[in-house]
């Protein structure tokens, strides 16, 4: 009955009756930010003209429509003082750990995938989609393998006049570790772990590709479908995005800009502490503060 | 060398564009999955090798290392059924850092120290039923056990020590409140 809330005290993650996600505060201010589970179907082609492929290993094609994987998700909520944790039940192939941890100013969403069912007989491309009131206006940043920046608008190129035949996939851009919308005034960002497709189909809307299984070649070289099995089954996937909101940047600021904060996250997501375990069983913890260690 | 020779062998064929993005068939997949693992176990005696040399070669610290290959199911075998461990985080970056740590255990209760005995707060949180609930999972651990590394220094590391212990009505460590 009581509305579910995580967090600490630099933020705190709402979620509606339904179990998603639904906004979050920071320094006092609510936002709505809803976040959800969606997957593309794969268009079927017959492969014999350019137009008329079907998605597969090397292009993203969707045959148009998205739909989300379910109206309502079970809630598991754990708080401690040093995280506190939404488990999230979407359906029987989707689930999503979400953390808060104490004095940090993120919020990890560990999303785990697979196997991606077929028995339908379409192949399907999950995406993790967030949307929030950021006032993007069609413009969003995405990451040069880890260096600048990009500005990327929607249904633009730079240098010549854009008719886009396929408005998902055409507005869809490689994130290898952020993706932003900022519109002077507040900022969303998603940060990743592995290199991913991204957009921002809308305004305010981010989104990340984080798993796919296709029935079809695409007719670009491989020859087979992207449809990876393991144990007789599709593929399971599990990996994080980390999501921070906040403030524009401020030149006239003292405190770090909220895209200097997401760096120094960036460069903890890349380059993690290396975690070491040994068995301590033949040595007391005497013998081990005596050491050296 | 042989050995790191065979990780650079292994790296210089994952240059390739379809190592990254699954535009390979399956059985060539399959191959560079194994290149991969051979290189890597191939490595591990290097590891082994340069971690005993800095642990000043004495017996107590001689380690037979391992990876965790399945810690991304939340399952790791050492920390599963070992009831005492020494856990040490090395942080590559040039500028002081934290982390939160979270190892795979058994339902119990823990204790973590710092390298000067002193008690770090720590907590049990369950594992979702959706991990414990993969088929091809196999580990007894139903909990991880989280804790705070502070202040782990440019380049340099920070050993704790973790261990299961009688549980006690005062402690500081338990499992976290569940709401359903």
């Amino acid at each position: 009955e009581d509305n579910v809330s995580i967090g600490n005290d630099l933020l705190t993650v709402h979620f509606d009756e339904n179990g998603f996600m639904s906004s979050i505060t920071v320094d006092g201010a609510t936002h709505p930010l809803k976040q959800n589970f969606l997957f593309y179907e794969g268009a079927y082609g017959n492969n014999e003209e350019f137009r008329n492929r079907s998605s597969g290993a090397y292009i993203f094609r969707p045959n148009g429509t998205e739909k989300a994987v379910t109206e309502v998700v079970e809630l598991q909520v754990v708080k401690s003082e040093l995280v506190q944790v939404v488990h999230q039940i979407f359906n029987e192939w989707i689930s999503q750990v979400i953390r808060v941890y104490a004095g940090k100013d993120h919020v990890e969403l560990e999303w785990l995938v697979g196997p991606i069912p077929i028995d339908d007989g379409t192949g399907k491309e999950i995406v993790s989609r967030f949307e929030s009131d950021v006032a993007s206006e069609g413009v969003f940043w995405t990451d040069s393998n880890g260096r600048e920046m990009l500005r990327r608008v929607r249904n633009k190129r730079e240098t010549w006049n854009l008719d886009l035949a396929e408005p998902i996939s055409g507005n869809y851009y490689p994130v290898t570790s952020k993706i932003v919308i900022d519109d002077g005034r507040n900022r969303l960002a998603l940060l990743n772990d592995r290199a991913q497709g991204g957009s921002s189909l809308q305004d305010g809307q981010l989104e990340l590709m984080v798993h796919r299984r296709l029935l079809r070649d695409d007719r670009f070289g491989v020859g087979e479908a992207l449809n990876e099995t393991q144990y007789g089954d599709g593929l399971v996937a599990r990996g994080k995005i980390f999501l921070m909101f906040g403030q524009s940047s401020n030149s006239t600021s003292q405190s770090p800009t909220q895209a200097a904060k997401e760096r120094f996250l960036q460069n903890k997501i890349h380059l993690p502490s290396w975690v070491f375990i040994a068995p301590a069983n033949e040595f007391s913890l005497e013998a081990y503060m005596s050491q050296d260690n | 060398e042989d050995h790191l020779t065979a990780l650079r062998d292994a790296m210089g064929v994952m240059q390739h564009h379809d190592a990254i993005t699954g535009t390979e068939k399956q059985h060539v997949a399959d191959d560079y999955a194994r290149m991969l693992y051979e290189a890597f176990e191939a490595c591990s005696a290097n590891t082994r090798s340069a971690l005993n040399q800095l642990s000043g070669e004495r017996d107590s610290f001689k380690f037979d290392w391992t990876y965790c290959k399945e810690a991304n199911v939340s399952a790791c075998a050492l920390t599963e059924n070992s009831d005492n461990n020494v856990v040490l985080l090395y942080n590559p970056l040039g500028h002081s850092s934290d982390d939160f740590v979270r190892l795979p255990v058994k339902e119990g209760h823990y204790v973590v120290r710092n390298d000067r005995g002193q008690t770090v707060p720590s907590t049990l949180i369950s594992i979702p039923s959706s991990v414990l609930d993969l088929p091809f999972r196999n580990s007894a651990a139903t909990h991880e056990l989280v804790f705070h590394a502070e202040s782990i220094a440019p380049v340099g590391y920070r050993s704790f020590y973790v261990s299961k212990e009688e549980e006690h009505k005062d402690a500081s460590s338990g499992i976290a409140t569940i709401r359903q």
